[in-house]
């Protein structure tokens, strides 16, 4: 199947709480940020400005977060499709 | 224990109260009379939905609904696409976002009040978490759901699944594995008392449809006892007190597993009874812990012919001797990593020791994936439920299709999961002929099998 990209990131920190992954939201544009309850210093960035669902990678913006030292991971999230029964 | 439907004497005035044919099935809509979840027993007995809260995890709810408005729980609905704390259902014009509101009423819809229907456990409340009204799901939305809330939401319920074209091998990702994951462990740790029934129930008449119903209970003050059920237990009952009932297929016979209990690869163990369910659940006791051994592992590859078989075998001690030895299985993983020229067309079957033969895969038309395979994918079985994992396991690889087909098979790695000590040696027995009575006469028997054994053993090697 096609892959389809959204506007939603998975981040994980490599330390910190909510004020700093707030600061790091705000510093790279995204609209908001959730902390995640299962993942220690996992948060949902999402970003307004990103079309909900294209084609390609927003690699811009996964290449900026990954940049910064205080982020480990960024994953721009797939779509995929679910059925209701 | 059969009874006349209009022996319970349930009385509605929910106009579609009589429709409900997995409530109380009168052969409604040509169905079969007494195929239902026997929920009407439950009720007598006094056991509704008061007390639980179940997260609908769909496209939102109608909490203007007059059938629902009263059992609506506001602070526990969310959407995690939008952000938005209010989730109505954005309604199409041809309604297609009422789906949500549909499955809340089937669980929790107001009795007796004029109005619709009646849920399955009425007095519940709903949280509505909306995230089915968008043209893609992602990993973290699914994720962020389920693990919302789950200091107030008891039951997390979806009805809806991967795009079911038969050539998806989809499921949950990586993050709703880990957030479902993290929420039984959560709750196994706290003892928190979390589960989740799915009843897949379908009927032939005219309004034939499929339902998810979620059946749950946890401390019901309702009732004026409390339960002290874990997850596992929630399983013990299901097979337990699930009921053959009427349902019946040519192809797939009713079986017997290792230890007696009957079982069919379409129905499982049959149909939810919620009756038995609660009378069982009402003196029941915490089975003992549960334990994994991995049984073993094949992993040098092997051809899968184009006719006939790949049969291979593995035979395995179930870690006798160890601290994480297996006695009474409840799930068997075979995670299996095979790649053929055509998966759809690959058939799967596994045998235990004792003798259960399930089918792990069988043959789905329309997958032509000759790229992919199966990855390490856990296919599990829950047949061999109560038997004694030690001895030879056989697996069965073949093609089923008239056009030859290649492959081969990477690895099979046997996980076992279950008891070191019979599960209901100290479940206080009140139908001598229920599964109950039968699996603990089978345990006794058993038990003092192995101890004869033991002595002997220990007398002779005096001697």
């Amino acid at each position: 199947e096609i892959a389809v990209y959204t506007n939603h990131f998975l981040v994980e920190l490599h330390r910190g709480g909510e004020p700093e992954a707030k600061q790091l939201a705000a510093e790279y544009g995204f609209s908001g940020v959730r902390k995640l309850p299962f993942i220690d210093a996992g948060y949902h960035f999402y970003h307004n400005g990103i079309s909900r669902a294209r084609r390609r990678r927003s690699l811009q913006h996964k290449l900026h977060l990954e940049k910064d030292p205080r982020i480990k991971k960024a994953v721009q999230q797939e779509g995929f499709g679910r059925k209701k029964r | 224990g059969y009874r006349e439907i209009n022996e319970i004497d349930i009385n509605m005035n929910d106009p579609l109260f009589t429709k409900q044919w997995y409530l109380i099935n009168t052969g409604q809509a040509d169905g079969t009379p007494g195929l239902d979840l026997n929920v009407a027993e439950a009720w007598e007995l006094g056991y509704t939905g008061k007390g639980v809260t179940i997260g609908i995890m769909d496209d939102g709810i109608d909490y203007l609904h007059p059938d629902l408005a009263s059992n609506y729980n506001a602070k526990a609905s969310y959407d995690f696409s939008s952000n938005d704390p209010y989730p109505y259902p954005r309604y199409t014009d041809d309604w297609f976002n009422s789906h949500g509101t549909r499955c809340a009423g089937e669980v929790s819809a107001a009795a007796n009040n004029n109005i619709c229907g009646v849920g399955v456990a009425y007095n519940s409340k709903v949280a509505g978490i909306r995230m089915l009204d968008q043209p893609f799901m992602t990993d973290i939305i699914e994720a962020s759901s389920i693990s919302h809330m789950p200091q107030v939401i008891d039951i997390y319920s979806a009805s809806w699944g991967p795009t079911d074209n038969g050539k998806t091998v989809d499921g949950p990702r990586e993050l709703t594995l880990q957030a479902m994951a993290d929420g039984v462990n959560k709750v196994m740790f706290l003892l928190n008392k979390l589960g989740k029934m799915t009843v897949l129930l379908t009927h032939t008449g005219d309004g034939a449809q499929i339902l998810f119903t979620a059946l749950y209970m946890e401390d019901f003050s309702e009732a004026g006892f409390i339960l002290d059920l874990t997850w596992r237990d929630m399983q013990h009952l299901t097979v337990l007190t699930s009921k053959r009932n009427q349902l019946h297929d040519e192809v797939h016979q009713w079986r017997r597993n290792g230890v007696g209990l009957e079982f069919n690869h379409l129905f499982g163990y049959g149909v939810l009874d919620a009756g038995a369910m609660v009378k069982m659940a009402k003196d029941w006791k915490t089975v003992p812990e549960r334990f994994h051994c991995v049984g073993g592992s094949i992993q040098e590859p092997e051809k899968i012919p184009s006719s006939g078989k790949l049969v291979l075998t593995l035979t395995t001690d179930a870690c006798e001797g160890k601290e994480n030895f297996v006695r009474y299985l409840e799930h068997v993983q075979a995670v299996i990593t095979v790649n053929s020229t055509r998966r759809g067309d690959l058939n799967i079957n596994m045998t235990s020791p004792m003798g259960t033969k399930s089918i792990l895969l069988s043959r789905r038309p329309r997958d032509d994936d000759s790229k992919v395979g199966f990855d390490k994918w856990p296919f599990m079985t829950t047949h061999t439920w109560g038997e004694d994992p030690r001895g030879t396991w056989v697996l069965e690889v073949g093609f089923v299709d008239s056009m030859p087909q290649r492959g081969v098979l990477k690895e099979w790695t046997l996980m076992l999961h279950g008891t070191q000590s019979a599960p209901y040696i100290d479940q206080i027995v009140r139908d001598y002929q229920s599964k109950l009575a039968m699996s603990k006469k089978e345990e006794l028997e058993e038990e003092l099998d192995e101890a004869v054994e033991r002595s002997l053993k220990s007398i002779l090697s005096k001697n």
